[in-house]
């Protein structure tokens, strides 16, 4: 089952922006993302959890040097009535480190050993967002080295030459 | 720049469980997936957004089939005092619906587009998770069939033949 995962890959300069407390009706992300579209801004991790309340958090990332232009677009979202309400916060500190692997859709035991792996490091996980080949998760930058390391460890992936470009 | 997305995809049968308000410290990760894992459970989607005070929301998808033991698995977490003090909440009738594309890494477009569709069609989106290459949205399973459908028109896949698998 080792060979699930083929390889670990970090982002270092990533910055987070989060719109907390949108409606969650039809038409919020658009509303968002159009604004963010408009200015072409590279969009990379998007979050958005379950809501409560008919409101909902959506945090995405940019890399770092694009920052202000994504905050410019959604501060003036923030301005009109179909977001009214809701709180803007953003961190600049932040690194996207993944997993990787073509045979993770039916391995359940790799998001086990993915977050053993930084648990061990005690390393914190602020944001988590997987597709069937990858598993992402968003640290403070000062922890990205180690979480790339520990998770090199966690799959012996030290053999595969191909894992520390950014994707 | 219409190649950017070559397939959409959409799984029907989905139920999502959400901790809410765990500790937001190292470890807490690894102590609800190693239940899950300990259980041989196929996890699809997990999604965790920035956390505030000190606890976060954590939430993941499974098969439809796989809810009750999923729900055996996490209820059992609930008690210990590790996790103290969350509240779970599930919903069996949910899909994920993806966009996926190779391209999609570097188009800005592509997730203001999927917002679109969507939003035109009026149909709610109650979680997201993205990749460098898929941007997934978990939907009330009532609109699956029409978000695939919107997706597919939005980037005119309708000439691509391999779209109608669970990937
Ligand atoms: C919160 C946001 O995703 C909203 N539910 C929408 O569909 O746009
Ligand atoms: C909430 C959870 O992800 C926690 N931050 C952890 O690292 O495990």
């Amino acid at each position: 089952k080792q060979q699930a995962v083929c390889g670990a890959t970090v982002t270092i300069d990533e910055a987070r922006i989060s719109l907390l407390g949108v409606p969650d009706v039809p038409g919020t992300s658009l509303h968002i993302f159009s604004l963010i579209a408009g200015r072409k801004i590279t969009v990379d991790m998007i979050v958005q959890n379950v809501g409560a309340d008919g409101r909902s958090d959506i945090s995405f990332t940019v890399p770092k040097s694009e920052l202000s232009a994504a905050l410019e677009a959604v501060e003036s979202a923030a301005k009109e009535k179909e977001l009214g309400g809701h709180e803007l916060t953003f961190d600049d500190n932040v690194s996207k480190v993944s997993v990787v692997g073509l045979g993770m859709a039916h391995q359940t035991g790799i998001a086990d050993r993915t977050f053993h792996a930084l648990s061990d490091a005690e390393i914190n996980i602020q944001m988590i967002t997987t597709s069937e080949i990858k598993i992402s998760v968003l640290v403070d930058r000062a922890d990205a080295e180690q979480a790339l390391r520990v998770l090199h460890n966690a799959f012996e992936l030290e053999k595969t030459p191909a894992d520390s470009a950014n994707l």
